[in-house]
């Protein structure tokens, strides 16, 4: 899971801002 | 006389209609590089931005968002680069000889070869000649996207059911798109045998584009967003 973060963030809430 | 209301077709297949996400524009680079690493930069950044809409995607698809986080993460780790794939090859099939990324970025082959993408392109276009061939319709398209991320073959599912049976129900979806569509395509009663045996094809164009995107990296010629890398890395 540390190896996935931005993934992981997107799958568990549309919502929060991700750094591309 | 009334006449018998038309069927309203599968509610999988309609859900995936409406889900599809609307076609991403390049947004061209203007460093002051060569045009070929400009093309190379493009792209990255396109496909990028496509990799993000595709996850917003998955969750639309019927069934996916029911599967715990950690299989929902495995099953795009797998069929990311597939669904990627197939979206460029559909964007393709209006064209004999280019690759379209994007409406604003369309690579024909000398242009794929002065960017290091010869590989690609030959492996696309194939792929592409094969849906063209056969005559893919929007609806089999959408089907066999959601069906690449569900038979991404992923190891160590923690519900190995439940995605089986995520994967039963788009598979059903399919066949009863088909057996309703055979005057579309008729004498073709194998019509979702034939598209699931694309697959494989499908699997080895991915390969070889995770392997292209790979070597861009390690050869360094290309700045690679997070997101990107981060699938990337999963692959190597």
């Amino acid at each position: 899971k540390e190896k996935h973060k931005i993934l992981h963030r997107l799958l568990q809430n549309s919502t929060t801002p991700v750094d591309l | 006389l009334t006449h018998p209301a038309k069927p309203i077709g599968n509610k999988v297949i309609s859900q995936l209609l409406v889900s599809e996400p609307a076609p991403l524009s390049a947004i061209p680079d203007s460093s002051p590089s060569s045009t070929e690493l400009r093309s190379l930069l493009t792209l990255c950044d396109l496909l990028n931005r496509e990799l993000l809409v595709l996850i917003g995607w998955a969750k639309h698809i019927p069934g996916f968002s029911a599967l715990s986080l950690v299989d929902q993460m495995a099953l795009l780790q797998g069929g990311w680069m597939e669904v990627l794939v197939l979206s460029v090859v559909s964007r393709s099939l209006g064209s004999a000889d280019e690759l379209v990324f994007a409406d604003n970025l369309r690579l024909a082959e000398a242009q794929c070869r002065a960017a290091g993408l010869s590989d690609l392109y030959t492996a696309l276009r194939h792929l592409t000649r094969k849906y063209q061939q056969m005559g893919l319709s929007p609806e089999e398209l959408v089907t066999l996207k959601a069906m690449t991320l569900a038979n991404s073959d992923a190891a160590n599912l923690e519900g190995a059911e439940a995605v089986q049976r995520f994967r039963d129900g788009l598979h059903e979806a399919l066949q009863e798109h088909e057996s309703g569509h055979t005057h579309s395509h008729p004498g073709e009663l194998h019509r979702a045998g034939r598209l699931l045996m694309t697959l494989p094809l499908l699997r080895q164009t991915a390969a070889r584009a995770v392997d292209t995107f790979c070597r861009l990296h390690r050869e360094r010629r290309v700045p690679m967003h997070k997101l990107f890398l981060e699938m990337l890395d999963n692959k190597i």
